[in-house]
């Protein structure tokens, strides 16, 4: 995360810290993470953990272990022999299916999925909340949680952003509607590391605070500028559906 | 020894007796006969009572006759002038005379002979109760047709028990009635019937007439009935005095009649039938019988429906209803099955949420289902509260025997992220 502040856990129990990749998710369910393709795509069995605020290895012995019984990863996901090459992050949501159910309680709970109504269309100046134990400006990575918020930003600002780094070309990279653009303010934004975590927004249609899970972290041309989010919204048809399709009534 | 015949002559006869003598005869004769004594001469000094001299005649210690005086035979073609006849085979003659027989009276001249005696007639008695046969050195005693005699061999009684009624209706009337009943008879019928029906004995008042009671109430002929370790009577009198049906809840009856050597009544004449053993309209409770009656009678079946909530439990096997008879011994079958609550047992537990303990796991009991709050929250509203119905199953009025979900409350941290400024 850059810019932001030190998270505790029970600010986003929802975070779900994925070891290999360095990743984020976000618990949806007793028996479901969201994530972006991307981050499972090269590991289709991740280790996982959730209810913990600090990730470093010795605290992740105490924290609680989920593992993967199957990984979803959009049927649109482009696959790619070399993913670092990567320019196209279209349909970047996947799902995994948990093996046991998650446990809730004050560390871990699962983030709403948005509705289908207009309301849950992230408009441009909603604030939003980012968490990961992603890069920051000093660290490739942090032990412990941090969060940050930040306002959806029209995606052209996205496509405006103009790198640093002369060799990342922006005009390259594919901008569609199933993508959010948020950030930009004061340098505060998600990067490497932060991929798969929830971009949460809090429910228009509740009147005590509750969030749900309105993009899924992405990729961006440059980290500390403008961010792009996986829109969720587009994907609530196909989420219910693998959710239903492959529910076990049994433990469920 | 016993002689056939004999003759008694008084002292010195037929010269004048002594004075102041007394002598007497023992007469005896066999058994079964009886004598005969007469005098053929009679003459003593006569005096009031035959105090002053006298032959008397004793027999079995009582005197039979005093003779005096002169006497004269009253029948020209007999020589007697006194005669005795007693049915024994002993007699004694005793002869007395005072101090003076100055008139020099002869005394009397007597013999004896044994008669038969007729047993039949002789004797106050009459020693068979229906025909007396005489015969030299005795009797014997004989019955009409159709009776016997008795061991006593003079009593007669009749061959009147051993009759079994099995029909299910059926007269019996005492040995010849409506003429007079055998005395010294015991009668013994039985009435036996199909177990399961109770033998109902009716008797008429008019139909009755056996010799009264004494005085002290005991009756001297009388007819009985014993139903098992129940007794109805002894019943005699003219006029049935027990009531005019007698339930005896049996289905086997002895009618006992017993009669002494007298009396000369008509006797009596019952009815019966077969009054089909009732059963006692139990009580069940929460249950339904079908089909419903007054009385139930044996044989009849009965199906009892446990209410809506309970069953009959048969070992492991809840039942909603079950049959019942009316058995032979007036009592149910399957007596012992009853209606109790249906039991749902504990509710089943859920995941991430528990059930209250109900207290009771019977058919109206009611339970709560909980959610781990606030991390859990009930599906579906209204979900939580389950009834125990009728069929055994706890039920909610949304979900019906579905038991409620516990979902994870999604969407609220439990401590919200606030950035701190910079």
């Amino acid at each position: 995360i850059f810019g932001g502040q030190p998270a505790k856990i029970e600010n986003f129990p929802w975070q779900v810290f994925f070891s290999s990749p360095w990743a984020g998710g976000a618990l949806i369910d007793e028996h479901w993470v969201l994530t972006a393709a991307h981050v499972v795509e090269g590991n289709q069995d991740p280790i996982m953990y959730v209810g913990s605020t600090l990730v470093r290895t010795s605290v992740l012995e105490n924290a609680q272990m989920i593992t993967a019984e199957r990984v979803f990863i959009h049927p649109d996901w482009e696959f790619m022999d070399v993913p670092e090459t990567r320019k196209n992050f279209d349909n970047d949501i996947a799902l995994v299916r948990l093996k046991d159910p998650v446990k809730m309680g004050p560390t871990v709970s699962p983030i709403c999925l948005p509705g289908t109504t207009p309301e849950y269309n992230p408009s441009v100046t909603d604030l939003g909340l980012i968490s990961g134990w992603g890069r920051t400006r000093k660290q490739n990575h942090v032990i412990k949680l941090r969060g940050a918020r930040l306002p959806v930003a029209p995606l052209a600002k996205c496509q405006e952003v103009k790198p640093t780094d002369s060799k990342v070309v922006t005009g390259r990279y594919v901008f569609t509607d199933n993508m959010i653009c948020a950030g930009g303010e004061k340098g505060v934004d998600s990067c490497e590391g932060d991929s798969g975590g929830a971009f949460a927004i809090q429910d228009p249609n509740e009147e005590n605070p509750k969030f749900y899970v309105a993009g899924l972290v992405s990729w961006g041309p440059q980290c500390g500028t403008y961010g792009i989010y996986t829109k969720v919204k587009n994907y609530i048809d196909w989420i219910t559906k693998t959710m239903q399709e492959n529910s076990t009534p049994s433990t469920d | 020894e016993p002689t056939m015949y004999g003759e008694i002559l008084s002292p010195n006869y037929p010269q004048a007796y002594p004075n102041e003598i007394e002598k007497s005869w023992d007469i005896e004769v066999p058994e079964g006969y009886g004598i005969h004594l007469y005098f053929t001469h009679l003459d003593i000094e006569l005096s009031e009572n035959c105090a002053y001299d006298s032959v008397q005649i004793m027999s079995r210690g009582l005197q039979e006759g005093i003779l005096c005086g002169q006497r004269t035979n009253k029948n020209r073609s007999s020589p007697i002038v006194e005669e005795f006849q007693v049915p024994y085979n002993k007699l004694q003659v005793i002869f007395k005379s005072d101090f003076s027989n100055e008139e020099h009276f002869t005394g009397f001249a007597a013999y004896y002979v044994a008669i038969d005696v007729n047993e039949c007639t002789d004797f106050a008695y009459a020693p068979c109760s229906h025909f007396c046969n005489n015969f030299i050195g005795g009797y014997f005693c004989s019955c009409p047709p159709e009776y016997f005699l008795h061991d006593d061999m003079e009593s007669c009684g009749v061959n009147c028990s051993g009759d079994v009624f099995t029909t299910p209706t059926g007269e019996i009337a005492s040995p010849n009635y409506p003429n007079p009943y055998p005395e010294n008879s015991r009668c013994e019928y039985q009435i036996l019937l199909e177990e399961g029906f109770q033998v109902v004995v009716t008797v008429r008042r008019e139909d009755f007439d056996v010799e009264p009671a004494d005085s002290e109430g005991n009756c001297p002929d009388s007819l009985v009935f014993v139903a098992g370790d129940q007794q109805f009577g002894p019943y005699c009198g003219n006029g049935f005095p027990g009531p005019l049906n007698i339930e005896t809840k049996s289905n086997a009856v002895d009618i006992i009649f017993q009669t002494d050597q007298g009396g000369e009544k008509k006797g009596w004449k019952l009815r019966y039938h077969g009054d089909p053993i009732p059963c006692p309209k139990e009580f069940v409770a929460n249950s339904v019988w079908e089909p419903e009656k007054a009385k139930y009678v044996f044989k009849d079946t009965v199906k009892i429906t446990c209410q809506y909530g309970f069953e009959v439990l048969e070992g492991n096997v809840g039942l909603t209803s079950f049959y019942s008879t009316c058995q032979s011994n007036g009592k149910w079958s399957n007596s012992k099955l009853k209606c109790q609550p249906v039991d749902c047992g504990a509710p089943e537990p859920i995941r991430n949420g528990k059930a209250e303990d109900p207290g009771d796991t019977l058919f109206g009991s009611v339970t709560h289902y909980t959610c781990e709050e606030p991390y859990y929250y009930m599906e579906k509203e209204g979900s939580g509260e389950y009834h125990c119905t009728g069929n055994g199953s706890w039920v909610n009025e949304v979900l019906g025997t579905e038991l409620p979900k516990c979902v994870p409350v999604c969407g609220v941290p439990s401590e919200t992220f606030t950035e701190k400024q910079r």
